[in-house]
């Protein structure tokens, strides 16, 4: 059986936010290690890995290896139901085709019970090959999301290039063209650093879209990481303390 | 601007 207790709702609730438009279903794999995701979008150009360690839990039981197969839409109309700050319970017994949340509150007697339909998923774990990236850019999430957003404005693609002097985002809409470079600053403790690690120069075209829908991830984390090798999927990674989310998307190509 | 590429090329699909 399952039985995870989270401090607060709300780290569920934004992490579901941050996949809920790629992915309509997925497995939520739980093993004695911790909850584990993976799912491709539907036209399999991005790919989303979420995990939850264990010990990020207030409490974690799981006696062997079980999928959760999950509606995100329907998980996100349950934890709609929860505070931000309730404590959470998931449970779920062995061969079970029912997910329970319990959310306590923080201040109050009131416990809420909600079961939730699980479902099939035939899902097969992708390898996704360890890759020594050429280039990692680390810099405050918020500012990633402005980026993508400011220029997801103008047009559908945005080509990154990391160089000596900084990363520059770039897009060409039909009506307008942007671009912005974000040089690395010198001290790497700040929070608001850009810190910029390069064996050599990459330029890369992605899809805005995705991009915009990652950056949502930046309610979990104030930093991220975009790891990148020419003609490779980006690799861009929020760490949380309790866990991370990574997102894999697909480069283009030509013009 | 460029035609999209899939994952499918770069990780091992089941």
């Amino acid at each position: 059986m399952l039985e995870a207790k989270l401090a607060e709702a709300g780290t569920l609730k934004k992490l579901l936010d941050a996949i809920k438009e790629l992915v309509t279903d997925a497995n939520f794999e739980c093993n004695e290690e911790g909850i584990n995701l993976q799912a491709m979008d539907n036209s399999h150009v991005a790919l989303v890995a979420v995990h939850l360690e264990a010990a990020g839990f207030k409490r974690y039981r799981c006696d062997r290896p079980m999928p959760l197969g999950v509606n995100l839409t329907s998980l996100t109309k349950v934890l709609k139901c929860a505070k931000d700050d309730d404590i959470t319970t998931l449970k779920a017994a062995d061969e079970a085709d029912v997910l329970n949340l319990v959310y306590e509150a923080k201040n109050s007697d009131r416990i809420a019970e909600y079961d939730m339909k699980l479902m099939d998923i035939d899902s097969d774990t992708l390898g996704i090959p360890d890759t020594e990236y050429d280039a990692r850019v680390t810099m405050p999430s918020a500012e990633f999301t402005r980026v993508v957003r400011d220029l997801s404005q103008l047009g559908e693609s945005v080509r990154i290039e990391v160089s000596k002097e900084g990363v520059r985002f770039a897009s060409e809409g039909e009506a307008a063209n942007g671009s912005v470079l974000m040089k690395q600053t010198d001290d790497d403790e700040d929070t608001q650093a850009i810190t910029i690690e390069m064996n050599q120069h990459v330029s890369l075209t992605f899809s805005l879209k995705y991009l915009v829908n990652f950056s949502k991830s930046a309610s979990l984390c104030p930093r991220v990481q975009l790891m990148m090798s020419n003609d490779v999927p980006l690799l861009v990674a929020y760490d949380f303390g309790q866990g991370y989310i990574r997102y894999y998307l697909a480069p283009k190509i030509g013009d | 601007m460029g035609r999209q590429q899939t994952l499918a090329k770069f990780f091992d699909m089941p």
